[in-house]
């Protein structure tokens, strides 16, 4: 799921 | 990091210096909607919550950092400085935005990846820039004209998120269970609310013509 990925995004 | 990504970044930066080079070299922030701009500060206050806790890359935080203070030097300029601030366009700028931020807010509570702070705030911020334009256009409609680096700024400011949707089809076909639904809704809203000024943009671009946005 996106949860448990860092939000590497600006 | 892909094509997709760097290109929505830099759109996104180049609409900020655009934006600065305004209001610098006209002296002047008429046309400029000061509520787009303080929902934009909040928006980058409440989604880089993390500058200061996860570092990813140099690249993020020099980039989160340039944003955060851009959008806050510009509410600065457009309210406290002396000589912008006069020209400001106040009674064009009423669009009701703290209605924005109180949807956002709920929005957020609602629907969120998992209930902590930082990812309710993080929603709250995606919610609130899929809708933080909108003082902005209706104030472009009322002020009729409007100067060329203004129209430049709202397109690539419109542009960015565009660019942003292509990065989350690459990944979603690149990168295994990649799924970031709240932002792929709010970035699908987002961009096609620029839909009827990138219209405009494009004919008077097509014909040479000052940018104008039926009333």
């Amino acid at each position: 799921s996106s949860s448990d990925q860092p939000k590497d995004e600006l | 990091m892909n094509i997709f990504r760097l290109a929505g970044d830099m759109t996104h930066l180049f609409s900020v210096l655009v934006l600065l080079l305004k209001i610098y070299a006209t002296k002047s922030c008429s046309g400029i909607s000061l509520k787009t701009q303080e929902l934009y500060a909040l928006v980058f206050l409440t989604r880089y919550l993390d500058l200061f806790t996860d570092f990813i890359s140099v690249y993020n935080s020099v980039m989160k950092v340039v944003f955060i203070s851009s959008s806050v030097a510009i509410v600065w300029c457009m309210r406290y400085h002396p000589l912008t601030r006069r020209t400001y366009d106040k009674d064009l700028d009423t669009f009701r935005h703290y209605i924005l931020v109180g949807v956002s807010i709920i929005l957020a509570l609602l629907f969120h990846d998992r209930f902590t702070f930082r990812e309710v705030f993080w929603a709250f911020s995606i919610y609130l820039e899929a809708v933080a334009i909108l003082p902005q256009l209706v104030l472009l409609q009322r002020s009729g004209n409007v100067d060329n680096l203004t129209g430049q700024y709202v397109f690539f400011l419109g542009a960015y998120r565009a660019f942003y949707i292509l990065n989350w089809i690459y990944r979603y076909f690149t990168e295994n269970h990649y799924s970031r639904w709240i932002s792929w809704l709010a970035g699908f809203v987002q961009t096609a609310l620029y839909a009827d000024f990138f219209y405009y943009y494009f004919v008077s671009w097509k014909n040479n013509a000052k940018l104008q946005l039926p009333a």
